[in-house]
């Protein structure tokens, strides 16, 4: 194969009983465009890491996904995102974790990669890069959606009949949907 | 927890991941996502990987840079060193999630030991396959 793209938009308890049909379609319809968009880079030559680059983006900007619009609430009902990005001919990379204002944390991995000495910056430091870098900055609320909200409801009652939260997390009981969104 | 890998003409694979983290995390965890070698890899030698799952086990499994090393070292396929990873170890520890893999050659597999996984792939000249359920 001269050039091809794979994309993922998260696991977990996912089964046709836990979605409408319009739902899957929106699924379906969002990854399609998401791998179309680095297709395209592709067939006319791009690099690989424009294609991923742009395919991460659309999925960042979709609310169905853990990631970018759509990020699951923290235990304090706030957002906190991390992306990574490596090329496999050079070896370089770049990672962010934990920021809270970035619209697309994919461009920060991208430019700790690119634009920095570092591999991986965290926190308010990678805010500071971030703003330093001129990307797109946006307050915490931006990421907000309500399904994500109600599973956040829904994780905390559940927390609260529990003793200890790392026990639960521990247990053969724990429910994966809450790692993955 | 969203991801891309790509191979391009120029013979060039990457991956990348971006995730929002787990529900009601605290005292700023941190997953797999951003954590070179465990959710994310790319290496010409071997392939590139982009992972989504219970992050503390792909931390501590180095899943995509061990799914990349017994390609390196075992000399064994992509789509083979994949499935041992997450269909064997992953699983026999109760690590819940998947992987989108990608070789040199281009060659793409997508396991994952959950219900579903939203995925989607395209190749040269090929359309694009979209799925989310396991069947």
């Amino acid at each position: 194969t001269d050039f091809a793209i794979v994309i993922h938009g998260g696991a977990g308890t996912i089964n046709k009983a836990s979605m409408t049909q319009a739902q899957q379609a929106d699924y379906e319809r969002t990854l399609k465009t998401a791998v179309d968009a680095g297709y395209v880079i592709l067939e006319q030559g791009g690099s690989s890491l424009d294609a991923i680059t742009k395919a991460v983006l659309v999925l960042e900007d979709s609310p169905l996904f853990n990631a970018g619009k759509g990020a699951v609430y923290t235990y304090d009902g706030g957002h906190e995102l991390d992306a990574s990005i490596m090329r496999g001919d050079t070896l370089q990379a770049g990672a962010i974790a934990g920021v809270t204002n970035v619209k697309n944390p994919v461009l920060l991995a991208r430019a700790v990669m690119e634009k920095s000495e570092h591999v991986m910056l965290a926190g308010k430091g990678a805010e500071q890069f971030a703003k330093e870098q001129q990307l797109e900055l946006v307050a915490n609320s931006y990421f907000d959606t309500e399904f994500r909200f109600k599973a956040l409801q829904k994780a905390l009652e559940t927390m609260n009949k529990v003793p200890h939260q790392a026990s639960q997390r521990l247990s053969p009981s724990w429910q994966p949907e809450w790692n993955m969104g | 927890t969203v991801g891309a890998v790509a191979l391009d003409k120029q013979g060039n694979l990457a991956a990348a991941t971006s995730t929002g983290g787990m529900t009601a995390k605290r005292y700023g965890r941190i997953g797999d996502a951003p954590i070179i070698g465990a959710g994310n890899f790319a290496d010409n030698s071997s392939c590139a990987v982009s992972a989504t799952g219970h992050g503390e086990f792909f931390i501590r499994y180095r899943v995509a840079a061990d799914i990349c090393a017994r390609v390196k070292y075992g000399g064994i396929s992509a789509a083979e060193a994949a499935d041992q990873v997450i269909q064997q170890d992953l699983k026999k520890v109760g690590g819940t999630g998947g992987v989108i893999v990608m070789d040199k050659q281009g060659n793409i597999s997508w396991p994952f030991n959950t219900e579903g996984m939203y995925r989607a792939k395209r190749s040269a000249g090929q359309v694009a396959e979209v799925a989310i359920f396991q069947e």
